[in-house]
């Protein structure tokens, strides 16, 4: 049964992978970058 | 240490109430120098800001006085909202005081009311005039008394607790002057309130204990809160937040601009040196206030970064 | 009129032991409460419009009982009788219930439920009864419309501990967690329901099944990114047309998130949820479930 819980935990990553993610977290890390640049 | 700790959750009434009968502070504007919270009261007193969002609320703590210490042993919240728009607004909430303080007797917690704590979102650990003529009525009348502040929104973003604890000296008292305090960031639109009243107080050494059993059950939510914080986002919660310093830097930076301008026109050899020295200092204050935000925003990136890492880049 | 009242109330007594509720209603009606000529106390009106609802409750009566409860309501504030207040109470949110107002009946029998007295009005109130109400609570929250507001009064049925201790409890978790409820769970739910709470509708399904079709239709919301009708008709045991249809009902009315595409036959569920906070819900429930794995570990000695 733990071998089952271990093989669930595994098949529920990647935590997500979807486009839209992948365009917030770039904005994300965009708009951080940009703050150094402009703090720098 | 432990036992030390444990030790001061004990309630000696007789010694306290000899303390009230000599009253050392009355003649020493700068008696207390310390202010010991326990950790529960800690905890409280911050979940107490956090809830209340970008909406300041107050609550009352509980405690003792040992020496120039002031030891706050618990805290508990008052029915009360805004506290920075009207002096004492705690009088809104005098039953439910009364009606507490009664209760607390009635089962045996025997500390007397001895501060005030409300909270600044986002605007930093300081008394702005209103709290400073509270803090005043209040020690007045209350003493011992002190006031503490606190701010839920830059705990978040810091990654620490924000928090204060002052005393005001009486009205006609002229503090020697002092060290400047460790540096925080005020917003434009609060910086006037900040800078009139900053000399009618004083802020105390903070430090913490916790007896044996809050160590204990500190130590097994520890085993869990690992979760909490690699699920939480201080980027996405923290972002009106953010929003408002950058809008602040922007507009601190524009009055710095126009002033350099202003002093470049009239001729840099007629400024006098202690000038020249504050407007190298308001743009050094704008460069840190800068550096603050931008380390805070990095630190949140990189936790997702990591985070990305370590749940995203796996793939069965 | 003072004799004409006594013997109104008498004949009722009588109608009422032999359990003719709506004629000893009807005679208690007659009693003219607004008389100019005696001098009535709020106290008298209100008794006697709480136990007029009271007996057309007896006979299911919603509407005139309504009529009566909401007489009541203007007199209540004044009451300073407490017994009497808890019957207006109690009629009130039992009105709700047979009217299928089943959101407000639930509040209501929580707010019941709550009770801090023990004793009212010279009458103990025993536990069994606190939890009835409390069961009926729970019971007319899974009736109602699924949505936002049943949302927040499941949160607060599931936060209270008192509901683990009911025999109704599993249904309760599973509807406030938003999983599918299969067919035996339903006909087990059904069995404790009372006969208003399984009647036909307009369109000839019962409450129930509305009720639990709109839910599984909201927990399908959670799961699927999007879905043809045929497969959500399977999924809730119904055609694909009325799966359709119940879906663009509850679009419309704002209690799910979503839009229909007609022409393929498919709906896309939105979620109001950001993506990167979703990603931290996710986060956090592969940490429990990771929690989970070593706490079994440590348990077997490992």
């Amino acid at each position: 049964s733990l071998l089952r819980q271990i093989s669930s935990l595994v098949r529920r990553l990647p935590a997500i992978d979807s486009t839209k993610f992948q365009d917030d977290f770039l904005m994300e890390y965009n708009d951080t970058l940009l703050m150094t640049y402009l703090a720098t | 240490a432990v036992a030390d700790a444990d030790a001061m959750y004990q309630y000696d009434e007789v010694a306290q109430a000899g303390i009230q009968q000599q009253k050392p502070w009355v003649d020493v504007p700068h008696y207390f120098k310390n202010v010991k919270i326990s950790a529960l009261a800690l905890l409280k007193m911050v979940v107490h800001a956090r809830s209340g969002g970008t909406i300041e609320v107050m609550g009352l703590m509980q405690g003792k006085t040992d020496g120039d210490t002031i030891i706050i042993m618990d805290a508990f919240a008052l029915p009360v909202e805004g506290t920075e728009t009207r002096v004492n607004a705690q009088a809104d909430a005098y039953e439910y005081m009364v009606q507490y303080a009664q209760t607390n007797k009635q089962v045996g917690r025997l500390e007397n009311v001895v501060g005030w704590y409300h909270s600044h979102p986002g605007y930093g650990c300081w008394l702005s005039g209103i709290d400073v003529s509270t803090q005043m009525l209040n020690q007045q009348y209350q003493e011992p008394f002190l006031a503490v502040v606190i701010d839920p929104t830059r705990t978040v973003s810091a990654g620490k607790v924000e928090i204060g604890a002052f005393r005001t000296y009486p009205m006609d008292y002229k503090p020697p002057d002092e060290p400047p305090s460790e540096y925080q960031t005020i917003p434009l639109n609060k910086i006037e309130d900040f800078g009139v009243h900053y000399k009618q107080y004083y802020s105390l050494d903070i430090t913490y204990f916790k007896s044996t059993l809050d160590s204990h059950l500190l130590d097994l939510l520890w085993n869990k809160y690992w979760v909490n914080t690699l699920s939480s986002s201080p980027l996405l919660g923290n972002r009106d937040y953010v929003a408002g310093q950058v809008s602040d830097l922007a507009e601190k930076l524009e009055q710095a601009e126009t002033q350099l301008a202003h002093s470049g026109r009239i001729g840099g050899f007629f400024m006098p040196p202690q000038r020249k020295k504050e407007e190298e200092s308001q743009l050094a204050k704008i460069t840190r206030d800068s550096s603050k935000i931008t380390v805070e925003q990095v630190h949140g990136l990189m936790s997702q970064v990591i985070k990305d890492i370590l749940f995203n880049s796996v793939t069965s | 009129e003072e004799q004409v009242s006594i013997i109104r109330e008498g004949l009722a007594e009588l109608y009422e032991n032999e359990e003719q509720w709506s004629k000893a209603a009807q005679m208690l009606s007659g009693i003219d409460l607004e008389s100019g000529i005696r001098m009535l106390d709020d106290t008298y009106k209100l008794e006697k419009c709480v136990k007029i609802s009271l007996l057309y409750l007896e006979d299911d009566d919603a509407i005139n009982a309504e009529t009566y409860i909401k007489k009541a309501s203007f007199l209540v504030n004044n009451c300073k009788d407490e017994a009497l207040n808890l019957q207006y109470k109690v009629c009130y949110a039992r009105i709700l219930d047979l009217k299928r107002k089943f959101l407000e009946a639930a509040l209501r029998y929580y707010e019941l439920s709550q009770l801090e007295k023990r004793e009212v009005g010279g009458r103990r109130i025993d536990e069994d009864e606190l939890q009835q109400a409390l069961t009926a609570a729970v019971t007319c929250t899974i009736l109602a419309a699924a949505g936002p507001q049943r949302s927040r009064v499941l949160a607060t049925l599931y936060k209270d501990e008192r509901c683990s201790k009911l025999k109704i409890y599993p249904i309760l978790q599973k509807v406030y967690l938003e999983r599918i409820l299969r067919k035996p769970e339903v006909d087990a739910f059904s069995e404790e329901l009372k006969p208003h709470q399984k009647a036909l509708l307009p369109d000839n399904s019962t409450v129930l099944d509305r009720a639990m079709i709109e839910h599984n239709l909201l927990s399908a919301s959670k799961l699927y990114t999007n879905i043809s009708f045929e497969e959500l008709g399977a999924l809730l045991g119904i055609g694909p047309q009325k799966a359709e249809k119940i879906a663009a009902r509850m679009i419309s009315e704002d209690r799910m998130r979503g839009s229909i595409d007609q022409v393929e036959g498919v709906i896309h569920f939105e979620n109001d949820i950001e993506e990167l906070q979703q990603w931290d819900q996710q986060i956090v429930s592969i940490c429990q479930a990771l929690n989970d794995v070593l706490d079994s570990m440590v348990k077997k000695g490992m």
